[in-house]
C-alpha cells in the first residue's frame, strides 16, 4: 500500500 | 493526531459552520459559489467511502460523517431553500474543466489501481482545485463579504495547516504521501493570493476588494 499509514486522516 | 492536523480539522470545521451559519442568519447565499459547495461535496461523498471499509476512531467518523452531511445541507441551502439570493450569474466557472482533466490524472497517477484508491485519489486531487469557481466568482465581482473572506481564510489555512502536520509526521514517524502532499501544496498557493489581501484587507477591518 502507497498510502503510509496516513488512512487515519480526514 | 498532532497539534497541527488537529488544527488544521479545527480549521476545516470552523470554515463550515462560519459558511452555514453566514448563509442560515442572513437567509442569503449571495456571493458564494454553489458549484464549488458541489465539487466539495463530491470531493467527501469519494473519499469518505472508506466509512464502509474501515474503522479508524470514533473522531475520525464523526468528522466524516458531518464534511459529508453538511457539504449536502450546504447544496441544498444554495440550490433550494435560499435559491432566489443564488448569485448564479456570477458562478459561470465550468466544472467539468476540472473534475475531467483530475479523473484522468486519478486513473494514471494513484498508488493503487482499485476502486477504493482511485476514488480516494480523485478526491485528493479534486480538492486542491475545488475552490477555484468560488475564488473566480470573488475576482468576477471584484469583492466579498466579510464573513465570507473568513470562511476563505479558514477553509485555506485546514490544508495549509495539514502540510505542517506532514512535514511533522515525515520527521516523528516517517509516514508521507506523495499524492497528498502535491495536492496539499497545489491547493495552498491557490489561496497565497486571497491570504495576501486577507491580512492586508480584512484584517485591518476593510472589505476585501479587488483592484479594477
Amino acid at each position: 500500500d502507497g498510502r503510509n499509514g496516513l488512512k487515519d486522516e480526514l | 493526531m498532532n497539534v497541527f492536523r488537529l488544527s488544521g480539522d479545527v480549521s476545516h470545521l470552523l470554515a463550515i459552520l462560519i459558511l452555514l451559519m453566514k448563509i442560515w442568519k442572513t437567509r442569503s447565499c449571495a456571493g458564494i459559489s454553489g458549484k464549488s459547495q458541489i465539487l466539495f461535496a463530491l470531493v467527501y461523498t469519494t473519499r469518505y467511502l472508506d466509512l464502509f471499509t474501515s474503522f479508524i476512531s470514533p473522531y475520525n467518523t464523526a468528522m466524516k460523517v458531518f464534511f459529508i452531511a453538511s457539504s449536502y445541507a450546504t447544496i441544498y441551502l444554495i440550490y433550494l431553500k435560499f435559491k432566489a439570493t443564488y448569485d448564479r450569474n456570477h458562478d459561470t466557472f465550468r466544472m467539468e474543466f476540472l473534475v475531467l482533466p483530475v479523473l484522468v490524472l486519478a486513473f494514471v497517477v494513484n498508488h493503487d489501481f482499485t476502486p477504493l484508491e482511485i476514488l480516494w485519489t480523485f478526491s485528493i486531487y479534486l480538492e486542491s482545485v475545488a475552490i477555484l469557481p468560488q475564488l473566480f466568482m470573488v475576482s468576477k465581482t471584484g469583492q466579498a463579504e466579510t464573513i465570507t473572506s473568513h470562511y476563505l481564510f479558514a477553509l485555506g489555512m485546514y490544508r495549509a495547516l495539514y502540510i505542517v502536520n506532514w512535514v511533522y509526521r515525515y520527521y516523528f514517524e516517517g509516514f508521507y504521501d506523495l499524492i497528498a502532499i502535491i495536492a496539499g501544496v497545489v491547493q495552498t498557493v491557490l489561496y497565497c493570493d486571497f491570504f495576501y489581501l486577507y491580512v492586508t484587507k480584512v484584517l485591518k477591518g476593510k472589505q476585501l476588494t479587488l483592484p479594477a
